[in-house]
């Protein structure tokens, strides 16, 4: 089982939209996908549509009281299920302090799943607390959905040192995979430049770096209003406009990032 | 002196954008503006190319250390001034935690430039934390840049409901001014629904909501890559591109807004 957090501590460049197209264009190829939804804004339970009854089982009750992500997830497409996000996770990181372990609860309940799911793809909150502290410590893989606008690249660096330091603090394997431009307009100048400031630090990474080998990736996911749409019918965007650019786009990532899959 | 704090929870929606070409536009046309960046990520200070040199008094010092602000203010274009923030405003809302009165730190001190300027706009970062609420105690009006999108409507009711909680806490008369959508792009359903959405929650408003009045303001700013290329060269769209959409559109907005304002 292979688990992706999907992380930029800046707000709305992308990580909602990647995260759960990505999930389904994966589920698409064949792959039993676990999307986890640890914002809590809920936008990617939003995003597939979920409507909770008022006593169901999210994510919070995975932090706080203990429950298994099995009584949680629930199913979006074929191979694609959902362990929904709810408005109360915004105490979670409160309720947690005084917790043992509380970096590792996340990682301590997905344990059980590494037959059940080939994937657990983490959509995060755009901040670097305790939340996402335990996507990083559950998950393996970072991928990073970047806006290619000069402001959007001002909390890169910072990102990736954090990065290193849950790397270091837990003695993990946690390394970068790669950084996705989102919302990408070919024919920008702005664009190729982000490209080639983004690429040269990479290329310039140590060995010891958690960014190490990583990369921009060759897919880049273009500007299409039918992301922004999708979510308003609560679909993917396979479910809502298969044939688009968006469409297109989410399911070349997919397959560069499964082709990048170290051999188990 | 009109206060007018520029806000949304939700990141990434144009708050800097707006701040400070909102800024900008009300100095060209005459009037004596202070931009106050009052978000960690100094996205307001980058934007307008200000670099600080290491003992420079910012927005920091201000709220940790009881520095006025004519001490960390510089001009940037004619009759337009910042007051900088700095990353260690990261920490000010712990630091805060046991000052009396936290809530008021940024009135208190801007209570002295009633006379020396006629718009203060404070650029807020994308949260409803301590900072947001000093600078929604400071301010008398609230601006609610919003991208047309679906994800992004949904945490406006929570924002609302935030600044009537302020409101009733510290029995002020603060008010939402309206809200600009930003990133627009005509022609698109999604677009005018969501304007019609927003609209309708407006109107229903009661005398008590801080949003009674409130509009959706008639000018929109218009997607436009310039006001994105803008800020990598540490200037306001006024100076960057001054022939563009975006300094027609933001040039627009700053004279609805000024003509709104409440006769003294
Ligand atoms: N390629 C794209 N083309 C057009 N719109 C897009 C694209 N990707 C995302 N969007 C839209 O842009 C907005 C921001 O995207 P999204 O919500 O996925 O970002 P985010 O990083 O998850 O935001 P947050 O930080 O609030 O969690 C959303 O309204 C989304 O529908
Ligand atoms: N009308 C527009 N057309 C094109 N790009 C825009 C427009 N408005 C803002 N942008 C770009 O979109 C991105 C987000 O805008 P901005 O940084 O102003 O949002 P914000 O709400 O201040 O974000 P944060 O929540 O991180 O503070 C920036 O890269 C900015 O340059
Ligand atoms: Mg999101
Ligand atoms: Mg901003």
């Amino acid at each position: 089982m292979r688990a992706i957090a999907v992380l930029n501590q800046k707000g709305g460049v992308g990580k909602t939209t990647t995260a759960v197209n990505l999930a389904a264009a994966l589920a698409r190829d064949g792959q039993r996908v676990l999307l986890l939804d640890l914002d809590p804004q809920g936008h990617a339970t939003l995003h597939v549509g979920l409507e909770l009854p008022e006593d169901a089982l999210t994510v919070y009750d995975v932090f706080v009281r203990g429950a298994a992500i099995a009584e949680t997830a629930r199913m979006v497409t074929d191979r694609m299920a959902i362990a929904p996000a709810h408005i109360d996770l915004v105490g979670a990181e409160v309720e947690l302090c005084d917790q043992e372990n509380r970096e590792h609860v996340l990682a301590r309940t997905l344990g059980p799943y590494a037959e059940h799911f080939d994937y657990v793809i983490i959509d995060c909150a755009p901040s670097l607390g305790l939340l996402t502290i335990n996507a990083l410590t559950a998950a393996r893989e970072v991928i990073i959905p970047l806006q290619p606008h000069f402001l959007a690249l001002q909390g890169l660096g910072r990102l990736l040192q954090t990065t290193a330091g849950v790397r270091a603090a837990f003695a993990s394997d946690l390394r970068i995979l790669g950084v996705v431009m989102c919302m990408f307009e070919r024919g920008t100048k702005l664009g190729q430049e982000v490209v080639r400031d983004v690429q040269g630090f990479l290329a310039a990474a140590d060995a010891a770096d958690p960014w190490y080998g990583a990369v921009v990736f060759e897919t880049q996911i273009r500007r299409n209003i039918k992301l922004a749409e999708a979510p308003s019918f609560g679909k993917t965007i396979f479910d809502y406009a298969p044939v688009s650019h968006g469409a297109e786009d989410y399911l070349a990532l997919a397959r560069e990032i499964h082709a990048a899959r170290v051999p188990a």
